[in-house]
């Protein structure tokens, strides 16, 4: 999923 | 994890412990805003309901409780601690932080990658922080004369907010399955925009070597 890969920020 | 993101997450950690250490060795909360420091902890709360439904990594889960943690502690130390609240400026800290919550959430309802309820909270909680400094801003602009530690919080709040872009520009370049996000790179960019009057005041105050003081 292109758009989780920001989930993993804080 | 690149060297900007750690970076930036060390000075959002540190603004934190500065926080905690002004109020928990000094008893005090002078020029802190409890407007602010409510808007991060609902801040925190909507951004990681998932911090039990998905595991990404240790340094993840510790980190997303350390600031669930903190900012709550927070809160309880400035609304019950018998020592702590009294040094609340209360009167000066007039900011009507409400009338941020309800158009972020209908922001976040309209704009959002993906329409569920765990999507749209944690653009809500995007949308929020990058307003959330707005009534501490205020506060240290009443105030004007801002105290050391207080001065210290808030520039690594905007520190943290300048690495965060960097961090954002290197993942563009250097991953190549990172897509673009517009939501998260506006609201942060203005988020960091909020801070640049603040943050020539305080360079100059510390090139200066003097007390910060906000011009009225």
């Amino acid at each position: 999923d292109a758009d989780d890969s920001l989930k993993d920020e804080l | 994890m690149n060297i900007f993101r750690l970076a930036g997450d060390m000075t959002h950690l540190m603004s934190v412990l500065v926080l905690l250490l002004k109020i928990h060795t000094i008893k005090s909360c002078a020029g802190i805003s409890l407007k602010t420091q409510e808007l991060y902890a609902l801040v925190f709360a909507a951004r990681y309901l998932d911090i039990f439904t998905h595991y990404y990594s240790l340094y993840n889960t510790v980190m997303k409780l350390i600031f669930l943690g903190s900012s709550f502690s927070i809160l309880w130390y400035m609304k019950r601690h018998k020592v702590v609240r009294r040094s609340y400026d209360k009167d000066q800290d007039t900011f009507r932080h409400h009338f941020l919550v309800l158009p972020c959430l209908v922001l976040a309802l309209l704009i959002n990658e993906k329409f569920t309820f765990k999507e749209v909270m944690w653009t809500f909680s995007i949308y929020l922080e990058a307003v959330a400094i707005l009534p501490q801003l205020v506060l240290l602009q009443r105030t004007r004369n801002v105290d050391n530690l207080t001065g210290q919080y808030v520039f690594l709040l905007g520190a943290y907010r300048g690495l965060y872009i960097i961090n954002w520009i290197y993942r563009y370049f250097a991953e190549p399955t990172y897509s673009t996000h517009w939501i998260t790179w506006i609201s942060g960019l203005l988020q960091t925009l909020l801070y640049a009057d603040f943050f020539y005041y305080y360079i100059n105050s510390v090139k200066n070597n003097v007390r910060l003081q906000l011009p009225a």
